[in-house]
């Protein structure tokens, strides 16, 4: 844990009232050190460790309190205010369905995401959402949707030998004219270098107006988090991150890119492969979790 | 100044930053210590040494091996395992595309017998490649069941070559990695020494996660090399360098795209030369 990382730096904070410039110094290099280690991205992490600095130092206010604790306690407030806001929540339509657009790269798990929130939405929000399958591309990709959405009892819409922006617009229309007031659209994964994809998703969302335009991202993910956060958030401007297979044990630190490249909050977590595998996203939790 | 630029701060911290940014991880700040350390010692003159002492090094930590998989064994069994969404299935189709264009027989066993539509998909693979397939005859089918049924087929068929597709599974899934186990036994219980080659597919844009995933694949089933897929993006697939430290595993292909013809035989000098150009 963070905390036994730094005890051995914490022998610098014995004896000391309170923390100052100098005895901060290794604390710091600790905290840089588990965030490198947790995948947060280089600059990131060092702009991180910058605001604790500056906290700490602020904060040396706090009497009778153990220096070390008073760091430890700067540190994570400092990330979990980064990691918030907790309780999140997607943006519904004034009038007609809500257009959820699902984004991501190849892999994140957009398509099990897709059920897996039509399932929450259904139950916890008494919602009635209709499910797009807009991969056009990936073999067998529309018939996953399928699968999984007939396992839990959700239409889902599709087009066969049309273009995804088209299938998208059919989809929100299908969704008008069946009283369904969700849709959820879940599309192909894509690199943010491709630029015809990556143009290609800009047109759903030009078709399709959406009300919340997410981006899926796989919590294994290292240091190019921040290349395709950048990239997705200019063409589309994120509304919120879903982070996925939180159930293994990546420490996460993706999450400190996205939230600093585009501002979003991180609306879900993805917890396992089934579809009631979808949990509330907790800030403290991800700040321990990628603290260590 | 002759040799590029003066070896200062700037330019250490900069290629440090370049390493980690390429999720070289820990290694990124040992080597940036390292250079500093041979600097000191008045080893290294001009950035020139500098980048040329990087990729050395950098090309030393990938050592021998790898590359395109010799076919020694009639049928070739190779078992294709991984976490959840990595790149194993399209490898898999990849890999039939590169042996059916050396002119060998190619069977596809579709192991993952959990995810919707994951047979389907692979079967779609197969046709296109023109190899065959063999999976699942009734719902729920043990993955360990169908990888027996492949092998046996391949002895039947003839085959060249046969890949074992497997359901995607977290390392830390016990159960699953038990499971798995099991399907390199039942393997080996039709042919002694199969599958001869176990291949971990490696995202090549996760972290310092994916040393833990080649950590623990390989204690359940003998990984005995990396397919890192998805290297056509910007991502660079650094964390080869501390599976390499930690398990010494070659890399076999890599995944460039997603159509059949995007996969090389590993060669570590591109594969460094785009992390240190
Ligand atoms: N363990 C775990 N597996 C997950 C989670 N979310 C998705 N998966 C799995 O990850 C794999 C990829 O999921 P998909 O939904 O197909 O991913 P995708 O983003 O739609 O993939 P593409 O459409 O090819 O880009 C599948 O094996 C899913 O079952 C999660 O939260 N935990
Ligand atoms: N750009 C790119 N995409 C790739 C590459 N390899 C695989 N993909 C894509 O990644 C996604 C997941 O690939 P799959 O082959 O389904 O991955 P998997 O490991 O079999 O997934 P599960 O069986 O669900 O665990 C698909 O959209 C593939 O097209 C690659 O080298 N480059
Ligand atoms: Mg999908
Ligand atoms: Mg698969």
């Amino acid at each position: 844990s963070l905390t036994d990382r730094l005890s051995s730096s914490f022998s610098f904070f014995r004896g000391k009232k309170e923390l100052t410039a100098d005895n901060i110094e290794e604390g710091l290099k600790g905290v840089r050190q588990a965030l490198l280690e947790a995948d947060v991205h280089f600059k990131l992490a060092r702009e991180f460790t910058e605001r604790v600095r500056e906290r700490a130092l602020g904060d040396k206010r706090l009497k009778g309190v153990d220096p070390s604790e008073q760091f430890v306690h700067a540190v994570h407030e400092e990330l979990v205010e980064l990691m918030g806001p907790e309780d999140a929540r997607l943006s519904y339509a004034k009038t007609g369905p809500t257009v959820i657009l699902m984004a991501g790269l190849q892999g994140a798990g957009k398509t099990t995401t897709c059920a897996k929130l039509a399932k929450h939405l259904r139950e916890k929000h008494q919602k009635r959402p209709l499910l797009v399958a807009a991969d056009v591309k990936r073999p067998a990709a529309v018939e996953q949707l399928q699968i999984l959405g007939n396992n839990i009892g959700i239409p889902v819409f599709h087009v066969p030998g049309k273009t995804p922006p088209e299938v998208c617009a059919a989809g929100v229309a299908e969704a008008k004219a069946t009283g369904c007031d969700v849709v959820l659209l879940d599309t192909a994964g894509r690199l943010h270098v491709d630029d015809e994809l990556m143009d290609e998703v800009a047109e759903i969302a030009r078709v399709t107006s959406p009300d919340d335009q997410v981006l899926v991202v796989d919590a294994m993910t290292g240091q190019d988090a921040v290349n395709s956060a950048k990239a997705f958030h200019e063409r589309l401007t994120l509304s919120g991150v879903i982070l996925t297979k939180m159930d293994g044990d990546a420490r996460g630190g993706a999450a400190l890119a996205l939230k600093e490249i585009t501002g979003a909050p991180i609306l879900f977590v993805g917890t396992g492969e089934k579809v009631d595998d979808i949990d509330a996203f907790h800030p403290e939790r991800m700040a321990g979790r990628i603290l260590g | 100044f002759k040799g590029g630029r003066p070896i200062d701060e700037n330019l250490l911290s900069e290629l440090e930053e370049l390493l980690y940014t390429s999720d070289l991880g820990p290694i990124a700040g040992e080597l940036t210590e390292e250079l500093a350390r041979l600097h000191k010692r008045g080893e290294l003159k001009g950035e020139d040494d500098v980048r040329t002492c990087l990729r050395t090094t950098l090309l030393g930590k990938l050592g021998e091996g790898g590359g395109e998989v010799e076919l020694t064994h009639k049928p070739e069994v190779i078992l294709v395992v991984g976490v959840n969404g990595s790149g194993k299935t399209t490898s898999i189709a990849k890999l039939a595309h590169r042996f059916k264009t050396q002119g060998k027989s190619v069977l596809l066993g579709a192991g993952d017998t959990f995810r919707a539509a994951a047979a389907d998909q692979l079967a779609i693979w197969a046709e296109r490649n023109g190899a065959e397939i063999v999976r699942q005859n009734k719902d729920n089918a043990d993955p360990a069941a169908v990888a027996f049924d492949t092998v046996s087929a391949a002895l039947a068929r003839d085959i060249d070559v046969v890949l074992i597709d497997t359901a995607g599974r977290l390392h830390t899934q016990r159960n699953l990695m038990d499971e798995l186990a099991k399907v390199r036994r039942v393997i080996a219980k039709k042919i002694p020494d199969a599958p001869h080659h176990t291949w971990l597919v490696i995202d090549g844009t996760n972290g310092q996660n994916a040393i833990e995933q080649a950590k623990q694949f390989t204690a359940a089933v003998e990984v005995t090399g990396l397919v890192v897929a998805k290297l056509d993006g910007t991502a660079r697939g650094g964390a080869v360098f501390g599976i390499h430290e930690a398990l010494g595993l070659p890399v076999q292909y890599i995944g460039t795209g997603e159509s059949l013809e995007l996969l090389e035989p590993f060669e570590p000098e591109p594969f460094v030369d785009a992390i240190v150009s």
